[in-house]
């Protein structure tokens, strides 16, 4: 049995919320550590995962490994539509494995809410650990999320792709449409203690930016953004949710190739 | 510009 309890305006809606952009469906697996997410994008070029200890919830008890696909759209629909600032607990029991119970209980706990979700089928996704992937990337560059969510922005005055480069010191975002191109160069300050660039070899990636700004919408719920770069290889996105805690997503992002 | 693959060609084909 699963049993997990949230306040509503936790960063865990939030969370669900910005992720909606790019998946409507997501494969949950609960275990008495936690609660992990996985989800791709319909193209299978953009891959989400999200980790949220046990501990960080209000309540959690997960007695045996579960493994359900969700609709996450229609749950955040449900949620949103409920009491502001109650308190949802979620529920999947052994005997009915076909749906989850989601309930929410006003702050006066006056009046509770709840409604029954039907678990989706969803394959299970071939991406290896990450935590063994983030060790080999030739470029890393840890920013303010304010930093990359502007950039992200200001790139989409054209409509396309963005290349980014590692430069001397730095790193170069460069985005060209029809009506002209955007050139951001972002350098490691001298005394900045949020923000690292360290580079171990030269490396190029072209990526489809409309990801990019679903990312950065992501990275807006934290203060820190990483991004982890290697040539031919899918970027890494990664940033921690909220502050002191150990909850973390990361992304991964099928570069282009030219033609 | 074209994707390079999708994600689960990319790792499996390593």
């Amino acid at each position: 049995m699963l049993e997990l309890k949230l306040v509503k305006e936790s960063l865990f809606l939030n969370v669900l919320e910005a992720i909606l952009d790019l998946v409507a469906v997501a494969s949950v697996s609960c275990s008495s550590t936690g609660l992990k997410l996985q989800a791709m994008d319909a193209k299978g070029v953009a891959f989400i995962s999200l980790l949220i200890p046990a501990k960080e919830f209000q309540f959690y008890h997960c007695d045996k490994d579960l493994s359900m696909g969700i609709a996450i759209g229609d749950m955040v629909e449900a949620i949103r539509s409920a009491d502001k600032d109650g308190t949802i607990t979620i529920k999947a029991s052994d005997e009915n494995f076909r749906n989850i119970t989601v309930s929410i209980e006003s702050p006066e706990c006056n009046e509770t809410t709840s409604f029954s979700l039907l678990l989706v089928t969803l394959k299970r996704f071939c991406i290896p650990e990450l935590q063994g992937l983030l060790k080999k990337y030739d470029a890393c560059v840890q920013m303010p999320s304010v930093d990359f969510m502007r950039i992200c922005k200001y790139l989409s005055n054209v409509d396309g792709d963005v290349d980014i480069s590692t430069i001397d010191k730095g790193i170069r975002f460069f985005a060209l449409g029809k009506c002209g191109c955007l050139n951001v160069k972002y350098m490691q300050p001298e005394k900045a203690t949020d923000i690292d660039i360290s580079v171990q070899a030269p490396v190029s990636l072209t990526l489809d930016l409309k990801y990019m700004n679903s990312f950065a919408k992501v990275s807006a719920l934290s203060n820190q953004v990483k991004l982890c770069l290697s040539k031919g290889q899918p970027l890494v996105v990664q940033c921690k949710i909220g502050q002191k805690t150990k909850s973390r997503i990361i992304y991964l992002l099928a570069p282009k190739i030219k033609g | 510009n074209k994707h390079q693959a999708d994600l689960e060609k990319f790792y499996n084909n390593r």
